[in-house]
């Protein structure tokens, strides 16, 4: 079996990913994000730091809105495939 | 900071699982993975109503499989890395069943883990939560908590779970059945049964006595009278479609073989206690069964009043009903006359050999869209498109897509969706193609199970879900069936 890949890298885009894959964030919210100028684009921006302080938050791990150390390690560890904030459709969360 | 329920519990508390009959764990002793399994559901049954009793039966509550990447819903798999399994939520078909990753490395034992090796029982009771109705918990040392921790080697059920399994299903009864003031005396001789015991259990309402804990049995069947249903919704109002100017039809062939797959066989035999004689030992999943072409018998014309419905759509205001290469229509006046006839009398540019179609909606721009197999025909009323027929991969649906279920314009929120099998798919309908937060579980949809075979919003706003011979008005605002038993369509939407 092939060892876990544990120092696999942690950039924004897979930040992104794994914010998308277990509920933080809506899948494609920050490609329209891109495209928007000024305060729009801002917002946007919001959003994923404050995808990033919710991940962080029920991590247990502390709370500061940036990538940091602790938020990479949270990221590469082993954990449950469901996400950890429930979908639901019609546009309400 | 607690423990979360998604919504959803299991009706009654006498619950079975069961290993896949498919997705076995290629690495594991099966025996032992059973028994390690079984006492990760134990920790819940020690803190809570429910009992757990294993079968061998795909159609258990709860069916354990060990899978690989891509493996048929929409959460993959991701080798060795850092997903290690999941669950959903209880409800029929899929619902309570859990998925561990087979290129994980399982620890049997309960000896402390590492790095490589990870403990079955730490995360399947962690599943397990999942399968009986809990969400992830933000308590670091809870059970539900979602980064795994291993386990203490002589573990107890963390207070912030034992907290949220006790709301759903209630706490343990300890007192012996004889002194316990709700204990009704028993209709039917009891049938000693005991946590390991391996039993084939039939859903049916029935009297469970369990004695091993001394808990009182419970009168699982409804003593009220059975459930009238206590509404009718609006007969359907008709009005007539506005004439069509027939246009001389090109003649456009294309012939596409369509085809129905046959219904996975239910596997059922008896389970000996002990591990099952010659048992599959390899990880390959069985072939997906060969489709196998419709038969067109001269005589399909399908029975009005007793038939289920492959499609289902509001045509111009008007109800078409489609069931092999047949369909009925409904307008102002009732059932138009000398119905059902051939679909492609209508719409000439579908396939010559068409044995069924698969879905059919009205687009927000009053095109028609058919799906048959992997192909959707698009009209502009009774004439093909130019450029169609186009594969599904063309609405970005994936290439192992076989077919679509069902197809509609949803009156919530004005989106369309596809539905197939176990999941579902929002289309948009300017980019023409589905959008980015998808394939979703069908339980999303909770009440209508999987394999629908169609949907559509009615005159009345509301939605109904087919499946065989019955139907399901759905509640758009709850995301759940208005009654849990189906209405016959025959009755309703034929007027038999």
């Amino acid at each position: 079996r092939t060892a876990r890949n544990t120092k696999h890298n942690i950039n924004e885009k897979t930040v992104k990913n794994y914010l998308e894959t277990f509920g933080y964030l809506e899948k494609g919210q920050l490609e329209v994000g891109n495209l928007l100028m000024g305060d729009m684009a801002q917002s946007y921006e919001d959003d994923f730091r404050i995808a990033i302080k919710t991940l962080q938050q029920f991590g247990g791990i502390p709370v500061t809105g940036e990538i940091d150390a602790a938020t990479k390690q949270l990221m590469r560890q082993r954990r449950c495939g469901r996400p950890d904030r429930e979908l639901h459709e019609g546009g309400r969360h | 900071k607690r423990f979360a329920k998604q919504g959803e519990m299991w009706k009654h508390t006498n619950l079975t699982w069961s290993m896949s009959s498919r997705l076995i764990p290629s690495q594991l002793n099966l025996h032992e993975t059973r028994h390690v399994l079984a006492r990760a559901l134990d920790v819940w049954e020690q803190a809570s109503r429910l009992t757990f009793t294993e079968v061998n039966s795909d159609e258990a509550d709860i069916v354990v499989s060990f899978a690989r990447r891509n493996h048929g819903d929409a959460y993959p798999f991701d080798g060795r890395g850092s997903i290690l399994a999941h669950a959903f939520f209880p409800g029929s078909g899929r619902g309570g069943d859990a998925h561990f990753d087979d290129d994980e490395l399982w620890l049997l034992q309960p000896k402390n883990d590492d790095e490589e090796g990870t403990s079955l029982f730490a995360v399947a009771a962690h599943e397990f939560g999942h399968s009986l109705g809990l969400s992830h918990s933000s308590v670091k040392g809870a059970l539900m908590f979602p980064w795994y921790q291993g386990i203490q080697p002589n573990f107890v059920l963390p207070e912030d779970d034992r907290h949220g399994i006790q709301d759903m299903y209630g706490p343990k009864v300890k007192k012996k059945w004889a002194d316990n003031p709700n204990y009704r005396p028993i209709q039917t001789p009891p049938t000693t049964t005991t946590t390991t015991t391996t039993t084939t259990t039939t859903r049916r309402p029935y009297i469970h006595y369990h004695d091993r804990h001394h808990t009182n049995h419970r009168h699982d069947y409804n003593p009220r009278n059975p459930e009238k249903p206590n509404y009718y919704p609006t007969p359907p109002t008709y009005y007539p479609i506005p004439p069509h100017h027939p246009r001389p039809t090109p003649e456009t062939t294309t012939r596409s073989v369509t085809n129905r797959p046959a219904r996975y066989p239910n596997v059922g035999h008896e389970y000996p206690s002990h591990p099952r004689p010659n048992y599959p030992n390899h990880n390959v999943p069985k072939a997906k069964p060969s489709p196998t072409v419709r038969p067109t018998p001269s005589s399909d014309i399908p029975d009005t009043c007793n038939t289920s419905y492959d499609a289902v759509a509001l045509i111009r205001g008007e109800l078409f009903i489609f069931k092999n290469r047949y369909h009925w229509r409904i307008g102002s006046q009732g059932r138009y006359p000398q119905y059902p006839i051939e679909i492609s009398r209508m719409w000439s540019g579908l396939p010559k050999d068409l044995t069924h179609v698969d879905a059919v909606y009205e687009r927000p721009d009053k095109k028609i869209a058919f799906f048959v197999g992997r192909k959707l025909y698009l009209f502009d009323s009774q004439y093909l498109v130019r450029g169609y027929p186009k594969p599904l991969t063309h609405l970005g649906l994936p290439e192992s897509l076989e077919k679509i279920d069902a197809a509609m314009v949803w009156g919530h929120n004005d989106k369309t969706y596809f539905y197939s099998g176990t999941m579902y798919w929002k289309f948009d309908e300017e980019e023409g193609r589905v959008e980015l937060d998808y394939p979703r579980d069908m339980s999303m949809w909770k009440g209508v199970g999987y394999n629908i075979d169609s949907v559509f919003q009615w005159r009345d706003g509301k939605t109904y879900f087919f499946k065989g011979k019955g139907f399901w008005k759905f509640n758009d605002l709850h995301m759940r069936v208005e009654h849990e038993r189906q209405l016959p369509s025959a009755t309703f939407w034929m007027k038999c």
